[in-house]
């Protein structure tokens, strides 16, 4: 099979662009941050398939992780951060009653100056900073693929198998990516961008088709041209 | 690395 955009695009592109939108204080500036992200995949999906008719490939592999509250195709993950919580300590063998394994059980207690109270992500981030690889060397395919299985072992009742699918997503990702991917499995990113921002960024049609189809795959791929809007399309629908 | 189009020349990272 043809290798998809995704699976070129590193899962930290996509994490830093989210922490610059975040961190940035106005929505112009914001807006710069997606756009750069966003046309650079148009611009290598086009390289990548020198417009060839019927490509089922868009932005959607991003686009499903930038706003996963929208998310459709995968089942419920099951997942809340308690369970994250006990995973880590697990997993780095923090002591039990130690001031990390305490910071993460306890996220929503008030803690120092940081503000990070009640943000899962965030008191997680600090946590493992000093713990984990510098640098992830997961794709956005690769992530999608791994939450994939997160969500089908959960609703197959697979405890195990859910477990070893976040400890592969979380040995091989830096604090940062780590840090989103929680949001992303939260479901929420705290980007302070709307749905409705992301989407009229992405092409001016596409609130609208989303209202219709409530299908994030068919916005991605039926608008993926910017200059191809429903109009043209909706002859193929009706 | 193949003979295909990089990622790394379409996104440039920011400083």
């Amino acid at each position: 099979p043809q290798p998809t955009v995704a699976s070129h695009v590193p899962f930290a592109d996509l994490c830093s662009t989210l922490e610059r939108i975040q961190r940035s204080k106005t929505r112009p500036e914001k807006v710069k941050h997606f756009k750069e992200f966003l046309d650079s995949w148009r611009r290598f999906h086009d390289a990548l398939y020198k417009k060839a008719a019927g490509v089922a490939d868009s932005f959607y592999p991003a686009m499903r992780l930038i706003l996963p509250q929208l998310e459709r195709e995968r089942v419920a993950y099951g997942i809340k951060e308690t369970m994250l919580a006990k995973l880590y300590i697990e997993l780095l063998h923090l002591p039990k009653d130690g001031k990390d394994a305490q910071k993460l059980l306890n996220y929503r207690a008030p803690t120092g100056p940081r503000g990070d109270a009640g943000d899962f992500a965030t008191v997680a981030y600090f946590v493992l900073k000093q713990r984990c690889p510098r640098q992830g060397c997961l794709t956005v395919q690769q992530v999608n693929d791994v939450l994939d299985s997160v969500a089908s072992n959960n609703s197959a009742k697979r405890k195990d198998l859910v477990k070893k699918s976040l400890l592969q997503l979380i040995t091989q990702s830096s604090a940062l990516e780590q840090k989103w991917l929680i949001r992303m499995i939260i479901k929420d990113l705290k980007l302070g961008f709307s749905q409705q921002t992301v989407f009229s960024l992405f092409h001016r049609d596409a609130t609208e088709l989303y209202n219709v189809t409530t299908d994030l795959e068919k916005v991605c791929r039926q608008l993926h041209e910017p200059s191809v809007g429903l109009s043209d399309i909706s002859i193929a629908l009706f | 690395v193949g003979d295909g189009p990089q990622w790394g020349v379409f996104f440039k990272k920011a400083a």
